[in-house]
């Protein structure tokens, strides 16, 4: 699951 | 990360560096629209807030500096080492139209209302825009220099290729960033009438001129 507050994309 | 996300972000990085080394070499910004690189200037600063709140990876640390840096960097070539050949007079587009109800609407649909998400927002909405001084400045202009358009077409390129990669992290990470999607949208679709122009003209090796 992925924390879509933490951005790990550019 | 997989293969449409690296590539896109190496295509973003040669767009800037691409920029970067037209105005440095040729000692001019003549076509380039200092409020478009203003406006990405501010997308990177309000985006990035979290290189000081969070630590993903080097790489992602690194490019994030260096996007910074070179936006700073060739805004500093445009408004002050090579201002005698800023284009100012054709630059006319009104940014507040984007920056306003760009920053309206990062407040109205966000994922949570805090400080630095509300900021990530805005910089994602605005980076779907921002293109647009810089486009606005061809169409009047009428013509673009050839290494302008390979500047815009990586560019354009880049977030077609997070496309790709939203639709591969769906299918294999079940990710999916709704806001970062429908800005991703909107950012391509506005490259759509320049890609055709790249591809029909320039690379046929043909300026990139509109009809009168």
């Amino acid at each position: 699951e992925y924390n879509i507050y933490e951005h790990d994309e550019l | 990360m997989n293969v449409f996300r690296l590539t896109g972000d190496l295509s973003h990085l040669a767009a800037i560096i691409i920029l970067l080394l037209k105005i440095w070499k040729s000692r001019s910004c003549a076509g380039i629209s200092g409020k478009s690189q203003i406006l990405f200037a501010i997308v990177f600063t309000t985006r990035y807030l979290d290189l000081l709140t969070s630590f993903i990876s080097i790489y992602n640390t690194s490019m994030k500096v260096i996007y910074i840096g070179c936006a700073y960097a060739t805004v500093y070539l445009i408004y002050m080492k090579f201002r005698a050949t800023y284009d100012g007079n054709h630059d006319s587009f009104r940014v507040e139209f984007l920056v306003v109800p760009v920053g309206g609407l990062a407040v109205l649909v966000n994922h949570d209302f805090s400080f630095l998400e509300i900021l990530w927002t805005f910089s994602i909405y605005l980076e779907s825009v921002a293109i647009l001084p810089q486009l606005f400045m061809i169409s009047k202009t009428g013509e673009a220099e050839t290494i302008t358009t390979h500047y815009l077409f990586c560019l354009g390129l880049y977030r077609a290729l997070y496309l790709l990669n939203w639709i591969w992290r769906f299918y294999f990470e079940s990710f999916f960033d709704m806001i970062a999607i429908v800005a991703g949208v909107v950012q391509t679709v506005l490259y759509c009438d320049f890609f055709y122009l790249y591809i029909t003209k320039v690379l046929k090796g043909k300026k990139l001129s509109l009809p009168a």
